[in-house]
């Protein structure tokens, strides 16, 4: 069987930041995002889930820690036009990734990646993926255990 | 200016899927995906964003629109080991996405997307990204739209 994962890569230096209950409507990911490119911040992992009530939603993304604060007080700034609830950060976190090749015609390796996981008692924090990337935010902590556990699960841990 | 954006794809092929209030605790994820691959679904996108509160957060994810109801029957069947609330799904979506290069060093690329989206009244309904790719959900009626409106943002539709 095809070995569909190459390679497991990972950053500490992620800061996250959380904007809580958003508009869901058009032009709120726009006034968030365009600030934050005019302050040259580079943003990372962009996450946000599909609204349940259809008028709110929650919007994540991550950035060096470096500009953790200057991220922050960007979207203070941007508060009356984003018109975000509350907002939250941490620079506990780490990214981990699972890269790999035609991923979506191979179901299992992502369960296979929360599993293992999950049997370290790694809590899995955000989840984005595509066909070439599966990547999680966990506590950073938790990052030397958790590159092992997949290096191990995928069998790149052999020479 | 170095053009880092060198496509727009898309699919109308998507279900989306939310699984919503999950407990945010190891294996939770592994309980949704394993029975999924078990059946053969290949999933697509994964979206879940940080727990606000730590304890719980939503789940979702797309399917080709032929594997909607079956992916359906596997979650009732794993309600008791996954815990979710509710189940909320769509076909009603597509997935639009701009592929680059280098994307986060130029911290502009997704901004001008959302915005551009925006300007022509479409709501971003998901969203996740990496380095080469800015995934979007969407409701489907807009996708030709959202894709003209994307080319001739980064200028891809000269020839
Ligand atoms: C929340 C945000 O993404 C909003 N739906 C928008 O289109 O800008
Ligand atoms: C919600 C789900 O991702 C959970 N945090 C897990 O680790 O499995």
């Amino acid at each position: 069987e095809k070995q569909v994962v190459t390679g497991i890569a990972y950053s500490k230096d992620e800061a996250q930041i959380s904007l809580r209950r958003v508009a869901d409507k058009p032009g709120v990911a726009a006034a968030v995002f365009m600030p934050l490119a005019e302050a040259n911040i580079n943003v990372d992992m962009i996450v946000q889930n599909i609204s349940e009530d259809g008028s709110l939603t929650d919007l994540t993304f991550t950035v060096p820690i470096a500009d953790f604060d200057r991220s922050q007080q960007v979207l203070e700034g941007a508060r009356e036009a984003v018109g975000y609830q509350a907002i939250q950060g941490s620079t506990d976190v780490a990214k981990i990734s699972v890269i790999g090749i035609g991923m979506r015609s191979h179901a299992g390796v992502a369960a296979q990646a929360f599993e293992a996981l999950a049997g370290r008692g790694i809590n899995i924090r955000a989840i984005t993926t595509s066909e070439i990337k599966i990547s999680m935010l966990i506590d950073a902590s938790y990052t030397e255990l958790a590159v092992r556990t997949l290096h191990s699960l995928y069998g790149l841990d052999r020479n």
